[in-house]
Protein backbone atom coordinates (compact mmCIF):
# COMPACT_ATOMS: atom_id res chain seq x y z
CA UNK A 1 0.00 0.00 0.00
CA UNK A 2 2.67 2.73 -0.97
CA UNK A 3 1.37 4.32 -4.33
CA UNK A 4 -2.15 6.03 -4.86
CA UNK A 5 -2.88 5.78 -1.66
CA UNK A 6 -6.83 7.36 -1.28
CA UNK A 7 -7.01 10.70 0.14
CA UNK A 8 -8.90 9.95 3.38
CA UNK A 9 -7.38 13.71 4.78
CA UNK A 10 -8.44 16.61 5.11
CA UNK B 1 -6.64 7.80 12.51
CA UNK B 2 -3.85 8.29 14.45
CA UNK B 3 -3.58 10.97 17.55
CA UNK B 4 -1.26 13.67 15.51
CA UNK B 5 -3.62 13.78 12.40
CA UNK B 6 -6.57 14.23 15.67
CA UNK B 7 -4.91 16.80 17.31
CA UNK B 8 -4.02 18.65 14.26
CA UNK B 9 -7.97 18.50 12.84
CA UNK B 10 -9.27 19.66 15.84
CA UNK B 11 -7.00 22.61 16.05
CA UNK B 12 -7.88 23.23 12.50
CA UNK B 13 -11.62 23.19 13.87
CA UNK B 14 -10.56 25.48 17.19
CA UNK B 15 -9.22 28.09 14.67
CA UNK B 16 -12.53 28.31 12.60
CA UNK B 17 -14.10 28.97 16.46
CA UNK B 18 -11.59 31.35 17.46
CA UNK B 19 -12.32 33.38 13.86
CA UNK B 20 -15.76 33.13 14.21
CA UNK B 21 -15.84 34.12 17.86
CA UNK B 22 -14.04 37.22 16.87
CA UNK B 23 -15.80 38.47 14.10
CA UNK B 24 -19.17 37.87 16.12
CA UNK B 25 -18.44 38.96 19.54
CA UNK B 26 -16.28 42.11 18.79
CA UNK B 27 -18.59 43.10 15.51
CA UNK B 28 -15.23 44.07 13.30
CA UNK B 29 -13.27 42.34 11.32
CA UNK B 30 -10.31 44.62 11.72
CA UNK B 31 -6.92 42.96 11.11
CA UNK B 32 -8.65 39.85 9.41
CA UNK B 33 -7.65 39.50 5.26
CA UNK B 34 -10.42 38.88 3.16
CA UNK B 35 -8.11 37.65 0.59
CA UNK B 36 -6.59 35.27 2.49
CA UNK B 37 -10.17 33.41 3.99
CA UNK B 38 -11.39 33.67 0.20
CA UNK B 39 -8.31 31.59 -0.41
CA UNK B 40 -9.52 29.34 1.95
CA UNK B 41 -12.55 28.82 0.70
CA UNK B 42 -11.36 28.56 -2.70
CA UNK B 43 -9.08 26.22 -1.26
CA UNK B 44 -11.99 23.81 0.65
CA UNK B 45 -14.65 23.75 -2.53
CA UNK B 46 -11.65 22.79 -5.15
CA UNK B 47 -10.26 20.16 -2.62
CA UNK B 48 -13.81 18.96 -1.19
CA UNK B 49 -15.04 18.11 -4.47
CA UNK B 50 -14.98 14.51 -3.61
CA UNK B 51 -17.70 14.88 -1.25
CA UNK B 52 -19.88 13.97 -4.54
CA UNK B 53 -18.23 10.62 -5.30
CA UNK B 54 -15.99 9.41 -3.00
CA UNK B 55 -17.35 8.67 1.10
CA UNK B 56 -14.51 8.10 3.71
CA UNK B 57 -16.20 7.94 6.59
CA UNK B 58 -18.47 10.58 8.97
CA UNK B 59 -16.35 12.11 10.55
CA UNK B 60 -14.48 13.78 6.97
CA UNK B 61 -18.05 14.28 5.40
CA UNK B 62 -19.05 16.16 8.36
CA UNK B 63 -15.79 18.09 9.01
CA UNK B 64 -15.81 18.78 5.11
CA UNK B 65 -19.11 20.57 4.97
CA UNK B 66 -18.11 22.67 7.93
CA UNK B 67 -15.34 23.45 6.39
CA UNK B 68 -16.73 24.85 3.25
CA UNK B 69 -19.93 26.15 5.41
CA UNK B 70 -17.24 28.00 7.53
CA UNK B 71 -15.52 29.42 5.49
CA UNK B 72 -18.81 30.55 3.29
CA UNK B 73 -20.00 32.29 6.13
CA UNK B 74 -16.79 34.17 7.42
CA UNK B 75 -16.11 35.42 3.94
CA UNK B 76 -19.51 36.76 3.56
CA UNK B 77 -18.83 38.53 7.06
CA UNK B 78 -15.80 39.82 6.22
CA UNK B 79 -16.65 41.25 3.03
CA UNK B 80 -19.55 42.57 4.17
CA UNK B 81 -18.22 44.05 7.16
CA UNK B 82 -18.91 47.90 6.40
CA UNK B 83 -15.90 48.41 9.66
CA UNK B 84 -13.50 46.49 7.80
CA UNK B 85 -10.14 48.33 7.26
CA UNK B 86 -9.23 46.75 4.36
CA UNK B 87 -6.07 49.22 3.89
CA UNK B 88 -3.79 47.39 4.58
CA UNK B 89 -5.19 44.02 2.64
CA UNK B 90 -2.57 44.61 0.11
CA UNK B 91 -1.82 41.21 -1.04
CA UNK B 92 -1.38 40.95 -5.06
CA UNK B 93 -3.31 37.20 -4.39
CA UNK B 94 -2.70 36.46 -8.54
CA UNK B 95 0.85 36.02 -8.15
CA UNK B 96 -0.43 33.09 -5.31
CA UNK B 97 -3.47 31.56 -7.40
CA UNK B 98 -1.91 31.79 -11.19
CA UNK B 99 1.35 30.01 -10.37
CA UNK B 100 -0.86 26.93 -7.90
CA UNK B 101 -2.80 26.77 -10.87
CA UNK B 102 0.13 26.21 -13.15
CA UNK B 103 1.85 23.94 -11.16
CA UNK B 104 -1.46 22.33 -10.52
CA UNK B 105 -1.89 21.52 -14.30
CA UNK B 106 1.87 19.76 -14.26
CA UNK B 107 2.65 18.64 -10.55
CA UNK B 108 -0.33 16.70 -9.84
CA UNK B 109 -1.83 12.72 -9.28
CA UNK B 110 -3.82 12.30 -11.93
CA UNK B 111 -4.08 8.68 -13.98
CA UNK B 112 -5.35 9.67 -17.56
CA UNK B 113 -5.13 5.29 -18.27
CA UNK B 114 -7.93 5.49 -15.63
CA UNK B 115 -10.67 7.03 -14.56
CA UNK B 116 -12.56 9.86 -17.11
CA UNK B 117 -11.58 13.13 -17.74
CA UNK B 118 -13.87 14.63 -14.65
CA UNK B 119 -12.21 12.69 -12.17
CA UNK B 120 -8.76 13.85 -13.48
CA UNK B 121 -10.03 17.13 -13.32
CA UNK B 122 -10.55 17.03 -9.63
CA UNK B 123 -6.78 15.59 -9.59
CA UNK B 124 -5.75 18.66 -11.01
CA UNK B 125 -8.41 20.61 -8.65
CA UNK B 126 -7.13 18.52 -5.76
CA UNK B 127 -3.47 19.38 -6.25
CA UNK B 128 -3.92 23.11 -6.77
CA UNK B 129 -5.73 23.25 -3.45
CA UNK B 130 -3.07 21.71 -1.44
CA UNK B 131 -0.11 24.34 -3.47
CA UNK B 132 -2.88 27.27 -2.56
CA UNK B 133 -3.07 26.15 1.10
CA UNK B 134 0.45 26.33 1.58
CA UNK B 135 0.89 29.79 0.71
CA UNK B 136 -2.76 31.41 1.44
CA UNK B 137 -2.12 32.73 4.60
CA UNK B 138 0.62 34.83 3.08
CA UNK B 139 -2.22 37.91 3.07
CA UNK B 140 -2.86 37.29 6.72
CA UNK B 141 0.95 37.16 7.56
CA UNK B 142 1.50 41.01 5.56
CA UNK B 143 -1.37 42.49 7.23
CA UNK B 144 0.20 41.53 10.87
CA UNK B 145 3.55 42.35 9.86
CA UNK B 146 1.26 46.19 9.00
CA UNK B 147 -1.05 46.62 11.66
CA UNK B 148 -0.11 47.68 15.36
CA UNK B 149 -2.77 46.38 17.58
CA UNK B 150 -3.57 43.03 16.28
CA UNK B 151 -6.03 41.21 18.76
CA UNK B 152 -4.90 38.52 20.69
CA UNK B 153 -7.68 36.78 19.10
CA UNK B 154 -6.46 37.02 15.56
CA UNK B 155 -2.93 35.96 16.68
CA UNK B 156 -4.55 32.43 18.81
CA UNK B 157 -6.22 31.61 15.08
CA UNK B 158 -3.06 32.09 13.05
CA UNK B 159 -1.77 29.84 16.18
CA UNK B 160 -4.11 27.64 15.92
CA UNK B 161 -3.65 27.20 11.99
CA UNK B 162 -0.16 26.36 13.13
CA UNK B 163 -0.98 23.72 15.40
CA UNK B 164 -2.84 22.40 12.88
CA UNK B 165 0.03 22.08 9.86
CA UNK B 166 2.62 21.05 12.25
CA UNK B 167 0.80 17.89 13.64
CA UNK B 168 -0.28 16.75 10.47
CA UNK B 169 3.75 16.91 9.86
CA UNK B 170 4.08 14.54 12.58
CA UNK B 171 0.89 12.31 11.22
CA UNK B 172 2.86 12.10 7.77
CA UNK B 173 6.30 10.71 9.89
CA UNK B 174 3.82 7.97 11.60
CA UNK B 175 1.72 6.89 8.38
CA UNK B 176 4.77 6.76 6.28
CA UNK B 177 6.52 4.85 8.97
CA UNK B 178 3.32 2.23 9.77
CA UNK B 179 0.70 2.47 6.84
CA UNK B 180 3.07 3.12 3.93
CA UNK B 181 0.75 6.51 3.19
CA UNK B 182 2.91 8.81 1.43
CA UNK B 183 1.37 11.62 -0.69
CA UNK B 184 4.55 13.61 -2.13
CA UNK B 185 3.09 16.44 -3.03
CA UNK B 186 1.01 17.01 0.12
CA UNK B 187 4.14 16.77 2.33
CA UNK B 188 6.22 18.76 0.36
CA UNK B 189 3.44 21.51 0.24
CA UNK B 190 2.96 20.50 3.75
CA UNK B 191 6.40 21.55 4.42
CA UNK B 192 6.27 24.62 3.15
CA UNK B 193 3.03 25.64 5.08
CA UNK B 194 4.40 24.78 8.20
CA UNK B 195 7.50 26.73 7.35
CA UNK B 196 5.78 30.11 6.36
CA UNK B 197 3.82 29.64 9.99
CA UNK B 198 7.51 29.85 11.45
CA UNK B 199 7.52 33.78 10.31
CA UNK B 200 4.32 33.64 12.20
CA UNK B 201 5.39 32.05 15.96
CA UNK B 202 8.34 34.15 15.86
CA UNK B 203 5.90 37.30 15.56
CA UNK B 204 3.36 35.89 18.23
CA UNK B 205 6.04 34.74 21.04
CA UNK B 206 7.12 38.40 20.12
CA UNK B 207 3.73 40.09 20.41
CA UNK B 208 1.35 37.58 22.37
CA UNK B 209 3.34 35.92 24.61
CA UNK B 210 5.43 38.10 25.69
CA UNK B 211 3.02 40.77 26.63
CA UNK B 212 1.49 38.49 28.31
CA UNK B 213 0.48 40.03 32.23
CA UNK B 214 2.45 38.42 34.31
Amino acid sequence: ASKAAAKDEL
Amino acid sequence: MNIFRFVGDMSHLASFFLLLAKLIYTKSSTGVSLKTQALYLTVFVCRYLDLLVAFVSWYNELMKIFFIAASAYIVYVVATSTRNSNASDTYRVEFLVIPALVLACFVNETHWSKGGWSLNVMEILWAFSIYLEAVAVLPQLKMLHQLEDTTNITMHYMASLGIYRAFYLLNWVYRLYYEGYWHPIAVVAGIVQTLLYADFFILYYQSVLLRLPS
